[in-house]
């Protein structure tokens, strides 16, 4: 079954947000790999910011997401 | 901090700027006062100066742009993405680019020019972003007022540059208060409908039961009018409100929300003028008392009348024995009294008149 949109929204924003500022790497969706990906990025993102390092979209962790920033990347080139 | 991969930075101490367009939001002179201020917090505490060029081509290059506007690297309207800089170096090295389609302000009603360049110039400069929330570098975007530049920003540009050998006698803000300090002490603790909020320096921790881990947050990002530093502050269910002591000023919260006709002074509570900042305050909703600390005192205020009980002042070591004369918070939970001296947490009982238990400061943070 597809996602509710709301879910769906929060996916491509954390995908989004995950590629430009944590260079994860562009896949395609549902691999494996591309799954596994994701989740590690995640942690990178949740370890830098100090929150709960659970791999998963939480909460708090959308909310960091949806903050005023600056576009240079946290981690990399 | 961090620096850029290869720790890129300029090989001269002399560089230039040049602002290529203004954005419409402000005044001319006060976009040249914002970039001059935030290249000037950089120059405080390094050897590197800004010279300002009006033709041809600068080390770094300031623009405002909507969209994509040149470099591919695209804004994205409204909020979010509010500007971007890249690492010194020839071409597009150094330059600043910033988002037209935000509400550039000089203040704090939208997105300061001022703390948004100071940051973006850092990285024209070389450093990377911080994890320290306190930290100018950090990626998130926050109002705050004072000297910008945190120990953790100068460490870092001194890293690149070295210090300014003619010192200008700023003080960077110090670090982040660091949560499992064995010596941390606090400034404020008070609930907020079921969270708790712990005040130290210029940040707060945010307790929520379901939440494993507080969060740290800039006391000037949530509330921006407030002062930097809490003295004092207590939760009064019944009204649904917080109170938040600042020197001779209080602020009432509702929600995260403050109350209108507030801040308030202190004196206005019946507390005599001579007292000028509070060290702490608790609301004990048993007996619908908050009781006010200030040096080794405290006074009963009676919320229901909205005045002061008589019979106060009294002391603190005669009347709370166990905790000392003095202390810094306290907080009312689950039928306790939780008083914080230092790096020392006192659970007290209020109807044995005992000290419970001692605990250390940072218990209140799951440490």
């Amino acid at each position: 079954l597809p996602l509710p949109a709301d879910d769906t929204d929060t996916w491509l924003l954390a995908e989004k947000y995950l590629r430009r500022f944590y260079g994860l790497p562009v896949g395609l969706q549902g691999s494996r790999k591309a799954a596994g990906d994701f989740q590690k990025t995640i942690k990178q993102m949740q370890r830098f910011f100090k929150l709960k390092v659970t791999g998963s979209l939480n909460e708090e962790t959308v909310e960091v997401m949806k903050q005023a920033r600056c576009g240079v990347p946290d981690v990399g080139e | 901090y961090t620096h850029f991969p290869r720790k890129l930075k300029w090989n001269t101490n002399k560089l230039t700027f040049r602002i290529l367009d203004y954005t419409p939001d402000l005044q001319k002179s006060d976009v040249d006062k914002a970039i001059r201020k935030a290249l000037n917090l950089w120059a405080a505490v390094t050897p590197l100066t800004f010279k300002k060029l009006h033709t041809g081509t600068a080390d770094i290059m300031i623009s405002f742009g909507s969209g994509e506007h040149g470099d591919y690297n695209p804004f994205d309207g409204p909020n979010n993405l509010l500007a971007h800089a890249y690492p010194p170096g020839q071409g597009i090295g150094g330059d600043v680019h910033f988002d037209e389609d935000e509400n550039w302000t000089k203040d704090s009603t939208a997105y300061n020019l001022f703390i948004v360049a100071a940051h973006e110039l850092g990285h024209a400069l070389g450093m990377g972003h911080s994890t320290d929330a306190g930290a100018l570098m950090y990626p998130t975007y926050s109002y705050r007022t004072g000297f910008l530049l945190s120990e953790d920003d100068v460490k870092g540009i001194q890293e690149l540059y070295g210090p300014n050998p003619n010192p200008t006698g700023v003080t960077p803000s110090p670090d982040s208060p660091k949560q499992c300090d064995p010596m941390l002490s606090i400034d404020a603790v008070t609930g907020l409908r079921g969270e708790t909020m712990v005040f130290k320096d210029r940040f707060y921790w945010r307790l929520h039961p379901q939440m494993p881990e507080p969060d740290q947050i800039l006391i000037k990002s949530t509330w921006p009018s407030l002062r930097n530093k809490v003295d004092a502050a207590y939760e009064n269910p019944e009204k649904d409100q917080v109170i938040i002591f600042s020197g001779i000023r209080m602020w009432a919260l509702n929600g995260y929300d403050i109350v209108e006709g507030y801040p308030k002074y202190i004196h206005k509570l019946g507390l005599p003028k001579k007292i000028r900042k509070l060290d702490a305050a608790v609301h004990i909703s048993d007996t619908g008392k908050t009781l006010l600390f200030t040096d080794e005192e405290y006074w009963s205020y009676d919320e229901a009348t909205g005045r002061m009980d008589s019979g106060y002042p009294r002391s603190i070591e005669k009347d709370f024995p166990g905790i000392g004369d003095k202390i810094d918070a306290a907080v009312y939970q689950y039928g306790f009294l939780y008083f914080f001296r230092d790096n020392l947490r006192y659970e007290y009982s209020y109807t044995h008149k005992k000290v419970w238990r001692v605990l250390p400061t940072n218990s209140i943070l799951n440490c």
